[in-house]
């Protein structure tokens, strides 16, 4: 049998090389042929990044410009291929965001510029790139990263978008409003989707991207971004669908909104304006459940709704529906006081949210702590030709 | 006195859309 000896490392500083006849292996095993959900690949979040990382600082050591282009371009052509070919595959494009946020921060971590470099440890000061400046290439990987998180997005809303609906509008859980619904109404969805699968969705996606080593502030902005689609397309619905105005209605989508923020808080990300993109549809459901008769009541409409706009107040006001006794349909008068109050408001006359707004991005710096010479690769990333 | 650091050679970077000119982006559907 054959007997493996164990090399001893005594002195690996962080770069690793591979022969010209294995390039085209390189590139393919670990990109294009790489399984997000491996177990080589959980164990150190961005270790492709690293990889390939570490694989440009010999490059770069052996002052091989021709390398260190092909390292790069190769690097890009392949990770904007697999992103194509599984174009709609969430885990594909959070693992290789991830991985493309890392070696971008890996560029600059690395560069000797001071303003990256004031957090590194002094032997990671020592694997600064000596001969080349890949300022440039900074700018090409950025534009990446945008186009991916783009592409992000749009995956997840993609999952999202079909269970919103059933989810935050037309399932009932709270009991003893179950019965309150006009005749005639009930029972309009045949959607299996529920709050709880949705919470499910989101948590997937959380995990998911955490387990990738997306940044931290990063995961914040994709998921406001998907609490926004979430409150638009939950109140466009509601502003075209009478059989959603009403007050058990509104409180079944408080009910609905406030599980949705005790996920923000049980994951820590409620900050940065992540639970306010939901303030329109917790003002909606608040103006559904509100008393509706006198000019104190528009008054305190006229106060408390100040994230929905005077034409989405009149339209909800205007769609309520009384399902009970206890209930009134919104008299004239009422509405002519309440439009009274808002007419001043200097807004947009549009009935719907623009549900395709995609907030402005930004990925911070983010240095990381790995010491490059201790990364191991585990054998089942194939790579037993990269050289220390 | 430490050595002053050799000035590094910028290495110019093709576009995203330089790139997808020359066809290295495979198209979306290809196996």
């Amino acid at each position: 049998p054959e007997v493996s000896i164990l090399r001893k490392e005594r002195h690996c500083q962080g770069m690793l090389e591979y022969g010209k006849e294995d390039e085209a292996n390189f590139f393919r095993t670990l990109i294009t042929d790489l399984k997000p959900r491996g177990v080589a690949v959980s164990l150190t979040p961005g270790l492709p990044a690293y990889i390939l990382f570490m694989c440009l600082r010999h490059a770069d050591y052996t002052n091989n410009d021709q390398r260190v282009r092909t390292l790069l371009n190769s690097s890009i052509t392949s990770i904007k291929n697999v992103l194509k070919k599984r174009s709609r595959d969430f885990d594909t494009v959070s693992f290789w965001l991830a991985n493309t946020c890392r070696f971008l921060h890996c560029l600059k971590q690395y560069s000797g510029e001071e303003v990256y470099t004031k957090y590194n440890t002094p032997q990671q000061n020592k694997q600064c790139l000596l001969n080349f400046d890949l300022t440039d290439y900074r700018q090409t990987l950025s534009d990446l990263v945008i186009q991916i998180y783009q592409q992000l997005i749009k995956c997840m809303e993609d999952l999202l978008q079909p269970m919103i609906v059933a989810a935050m509008l037309e399932q009932d859980t709270i009991p003893g409003v179950l019965g309150l619904k006009p005749t005639g109404l009930r029972k309009r969805t045949s959607s299996s989707f529920t709050l709880e699968s949705m919470l499910k969705q989101l948590d997937s996606f959380h995990s998911t991207l955490l387990q990738h080593g997306n940044d931290t502030e990063l995961i914040r902005q994709v998921l406001k971004q998907q609490f926004y689609v979430i409150c638009a397309t939950t109140l466009n619905n509601l502003l075209l669908r009478k059989d959603m105005c009403s007050w058990s209605k509104g409180l079944q989508i408080r009910y609905n909104v406030s599980q949705l923020e005790e996920w923000l808080m049980d994951k820590g990300v409620q900050g940065g304006g992540v639970r306010e993109t939901l303030e329109p549809l917790i003002q909606a459901a608040q103006l559904l459940q509100i008393k509706k008769k006198n000019q104190e009541d528009a008054e305190a409409i006229a106060t408390m709704c100040t994230a929905l706009t005077a034409t989405q107040i009149e339209k909800i006001l205007n769609l309520y529906t009384p399902v009970n006794e206890f209930e009134e349909r919104v008299s004239a008068s009422f509405m002519k006081s309440v439009q009274a109050l808002l007419k001043d408001r200097q807004e947009s006359p549009q009935l719907l949210m623009d549900s395709k707004v995609l907030f402005p991005f930004s990925f911070p710096f983010n240095p990381s702590p790995v010491a490059l010479e201790s990364l191991q690769i585990p054998q089942s990333l194939n790579l037993s030709f990269l050289m220390r | 006195l430490r050595p002053l650091p050799r000035p590094r050679v910028l290495l110019k970077a093709p576009t995203l859309a330089e790139m997808e000119e020359m066809n290295l982006f495979e198209d979306e559907d290809s196996p």
